[in-house]
């Protein structure tokens, strides 16, 4: 094991990293441009909920207050699955990027060991 | 050369990893942002 | 009566808590975006800076980096120097940190 070895192993590892980052990151943000667009939708719902009670009181229903707010929980429901998966790719790109991270800090921890790396 | 490559890239490494940290930390947050949101309505309609 | 009142106002007490924990998870997402931004600024100021004191000083003579690829560490400082997308410098569109938030 040497310096020129290990990084050559290392760059062969990381040769797909920054692809990959770049895949979910971007497909994270497509998620969130959908969750936003979903949130919009039952914000706007919420308000029709909000304005009536403004007008008439908090003791009198909206007449579509139960269709209304099946539809707004429905919505929120579906931003919940949309950023659950917005976290497990981010969890991914973490666990990528952090498994050769060890890695390389192993071989560093044995290369400075046997006296082969120099030192910063 | 070979030993400042290794070291440069392990630093770029710890950036990358820094990064995606936030980024997961971000998301979490957004997720418990998203709960505490449907937990509002939920209490609002109680109220 | 005085069982409805407790009942509301304990619900009231509810709301009041969930909207003060909400507050504070906005706060901390708001933190933490600001944080990537600068964080990526940082490092891009770090990057952008030219250097010529030569192979041990400059880091854009070789290298690479999460945005634009590990690539150039397998290059000589011959074949990086001036024509490698490595040596260009960052720009906006290289914040894909900040840019995987559609509010961003």
């Amino acid at each position: 094991m040497d310096p020129s070895s290990v990084l050559d192993q290392t760059i062969q590892d990381v040769s797909n990293l920054q692809a990959e980052f770049t895949h979910i990151l971007g497909e994270i943000r497509a998620s969130d441009t959908q969750l936003l667009d979903q949130r919009k939708k039952y914000m706007q719902k919420d308000s029709q909920i909000h304005k009536f009670i403004r007008q008439h009181g908090s003791l009198q229903e909206h007449p579509k207050e139960q269709e209304l707010s099946e539809k707004i929980r429905e919505k929120m429901s579906a931003c919940k699955n949309l950023q659950e998966q917005k976290c497990t790719m981010a969890n991914t790109a973490l666990y990528l990027v952090a498994k050769h991270l060890s890695r390389l800090e192993k071989n560093i921890g044995l290369l400075e060991e046997d006296g082969l790396l120099a030192p910063v | 050369l070979n030993s400042q490559k290794l070291r440069l890239l392990h630093q770029e490494l710890e950036h990358a990893k820094d990064m995606a940290l936030l980024v997961a930390r971000r998301e979490r947050v957004t997720l418990d942002l998203l709960e505490q949101n449907v937990r509002i309505f939920d209490q609002r309609s109680n109220v | 009566m005085n069982d409805n009142t407790k009942e509301y106002e304990k619900l009231k007490s509810e709301l009041k808590k969930s909207l003060a924990t909400r507050n504070k998870l906005e706060d901390e997402f708001e933190r933490l975006e600001q944080e990537i931004y600068e964080k990526e600024t940082e490092y891009f100021s770090g990057n952008n800076a030219t250097s010529n004191t030569g192979i041990a000083g400059n880091r854009f003579s070789y290298g690479g980096n999460i945005i634009k690829g590990f690539d150039g560490f397998n290059k000589s400082h011959h074949h990086s120097a001036g024509h490698d997308s490595h040596n260009r410098g960052f720009n906006n569109d290289d914040r894909i940190f900040s840019l995987s938030s559609a509010i961003f």
